[in-house]
């Protein structure tokens, strides 16, 4: 699916 | 990495700086709210529990770790250190109205029913809100010392250019986090009253007072 996680993000 | 998750970084930096120097030089907290820098520890300490399961970049790591150490550095200048100048009397925000029904939602509306991933959601959805006891704290006092302002100002610059990144991502990478994005709408919505004062009054040389 589309949903990415922002875990690369802060 | 785009210019506006970098500058957001930044200015997230830059606010968080600022706290903490406006702290250690005046070598007073009045002003601040201890519930929102305590808040703002909680939402570090759940969401960055992933620095023990995965490694993304070193940029991310000791972003992370900065972010880390000056939450906690700041909630012990507070509670501790100038404890004598915590303006408790008027830092009167519950909030177990904000971590009760952030802490439900969390376990409610998440990508996955997983520990680390409620956790992550939990500081996702609590960052939003962090913020409300210091806004509880100026209206209710009435004013703001301009040092303040500057603080609250990169923070929600911080969340502003964060929008810009996620629109960027949507576009250019296909990438979209609809909890991340509803929240940061919340947030910097929580902002926007603020950033109205601090253009019309503190850019031009005044104080930051609202009309009693």
């Amino acid at each position: 699916h589309h949903l990415v996680n922002t875990k690369d993000e802060l | 990495m785009n210019i506006f998750r970098l500058t957001g970084d930044l200015s997230h930096l830059a606010a968080i700086i600022i706290l903490l120097l406006k702290i250690w030089k005046t070598r007073s907290c009045a002003g601040i709210s201890g519930k929102s820098q305590l808040l703002f520890a909680l939402v570090f300490t759940t969401r960055y529990l992933d620095l023990f399961t995965s490694f993304i970049s070193l940029y991310n790591t000791s972003m992370k770790l900065i972010y880390v150490a000056c939450s906690y550095a700041t909630v012990y200048l507070i509670y501790m250190k100038f404890k004598a100048t915590y303006d408790g009397n008027h830092d009167t925000f519950r909030v177990e109205f904000l971590v009760v029904p952030v802490g439900g939602l969390s376990f409610l509306v998440n990508h996955d029913f997983s520990p680390l991933e409620i956790l992550w959601t939990f500081s996702i959805y609590l960052e939003s809100v962090a913020i409300l006891p210091q806004l509880f704290m100026i209206s209710k006092t009435g004013e703001a010392e301009t040092i303040t302002t500057h603080y609250l100002f990169f923070l929600g610059l911080y969340r502003a250019l964060y929008l810009i990144n996620w629109i960027w991502r949507y576009y250019f990478e296909g990438f979209f986090d609809l909890i991340a994005v509803v929240a940061g709408v919340v947030q910097t919505i929580l902002y926007c009253d603020f950033f109205y004062l601090y253009v019309t009054k503190v850019l031009k040389g005044k104080k930051l007072s609202l009309p009693a």
